[in-house]
């Protein structure tokens, strides 16, 4: 496995950290964030998402404001048959706001075919996951809100989380050892640019503050829509072209 | 004294920087000691050269370790939902 990812660098992340604001709906953009990835990893466009489509409209194993889990977005995802962008749908950080319709054919949305879980309890497994996609996590968050800078080793719960953010990468610092990157939702003012590093190989299997122990991805095929993208179409044109030309000669 | 007469100012500053107000009775001065406990708590964990991790004033820092624990710590699970573990990205022994 690579000994560092950073998705970020791929443009496999949305530039704009995003804000929850005095809301629990980390949920939600950790859910928005994985897709996100996902559909950029898989078509090429990085395209940022709903998260208040997430909190209006998710009601199965949702609540809201009040707190949820990606893993039960992802499959709101699914069986909505997609999410719309954050343009047509934005945040409002306003949790009486009601599902509002949305024409789904008419508008632009992204679509899963599901979601896994890696491995529980295993590092070395979220890491090879990682390297293939960005990985939502739980983790224990509650003495994390005025960390700065560095790799955060504590003190937290190794016996569960209460936070979802999604891993984007992991790396190992000279001087403070391995860790995880980690993006949060809690604004670029808050942490090293509103991302977290957070020790990794720890000595538990559960991982620092909880991290491995709840590690769920969305899944995403290529479609035969995205076979056909701008580029490949106009390829298949160019060929088609010299194929008649070189039948005319 | 001069280390309150500081944190008073500190205090200020960071209100307007995160465009705070209060309009509760009292609401002020109650935030205020909660600022200085938390101010304290950053100065003495960043003074301790065993941690690898800096902390420091941010738009929480007014809040109770509760009251931010009730606010924005909104993520739940359950075994049940991580219980369908995919094999896709088990980790076996000298994969890249």
């Amino acid at each position: 496995l690579p000994d560092e990812v950073d998705w970020r660098k791929r443009g496999a992340v949305v530039p704009r950290v995003k804000t929850q604001g005095d809301c629990g709906g980390c949920w939600a953009f950790a859910a928005t964030g994985a897709v996100e990835s996902i559909n950029q990893i898989t078509t090429g466009e990085l395209i940022s998402l709903s998260e208040q489509e997430l909190l209006d409209c998710d009601r199965t194993d949702n609540f809201g404001y009040i707190g949820g889990g990606a893993v039960w977005a992802f499959d709101f995802i699914v069986s909505n048959d997609g999410i719309v962008t954050d343009e047509v749908y934005p945040y409002t950080g306003n949790d009486t706001a009601a599902c509002k319709a949305i024409e789904m054919p008419a508008t632009r949305v992204v679509t899963i075919n599901g979601r896994e879980v890696v491995p529980v309890n295993d590092e070395m497994s979220l890491k090879k996951a990682v390297a293939h996609q960005p990985i939502t996590v739980m983790t224990s968050a509650a003495n994390m809100s005025d960390y700065t800078s560095g790799v955060y080793k504590g003190p937290c719960s190794n016996l569960g989380g209460d936070h979802n953010v999604i891993i984007v990468g992991y790396g190992t610092s000279s001087d403070e050892g391995d860790y995880w990157l980690i993006r949060n939702s809690w604004g670029p003012g808050w942490g090293e640019g509103g991302y977290l590093r957070l020790q990794r190989n720890f000595h538990e299997p559960t991982g620092k503050c909880s991290v491995a122990m709840a590690p769920v991805y969305p899944i995403k095929w290529k479609s035969s829509s995205d076979l056909l993208s701008p580029s490949v179409f106009k390829l298949v044109l160019l060929f088609a072209f010299q194929l008649i030309s070189l039948v005319l000669l | 004294t001069n280390s309150q007469r500081n944190e008073a100012e500190m205090f200020e500053h960071w209100l307007v920087e995160n465009g705070k107000n209060y309009n509760g009775l009292g609401e002020k001065e109650r935030r205020f000691i909660v600022f200085k406990d938390n101010l304290k708590r950053i100065k003495e964990h960043n003074s301790d050269p065993n941690h690898s991790c800096q902390r420091g004033l941010n738009q929480f820092s007014d809040l109770t370790a509760d009251e931010f624990r009730s606010i924005y710590l909104g993520g739940k699970m359950d075994k049940k939902s991580v219980s369908d573990v995919a094999l896709r990205y088990q980790y076996k022994e000298g994969d890249i």
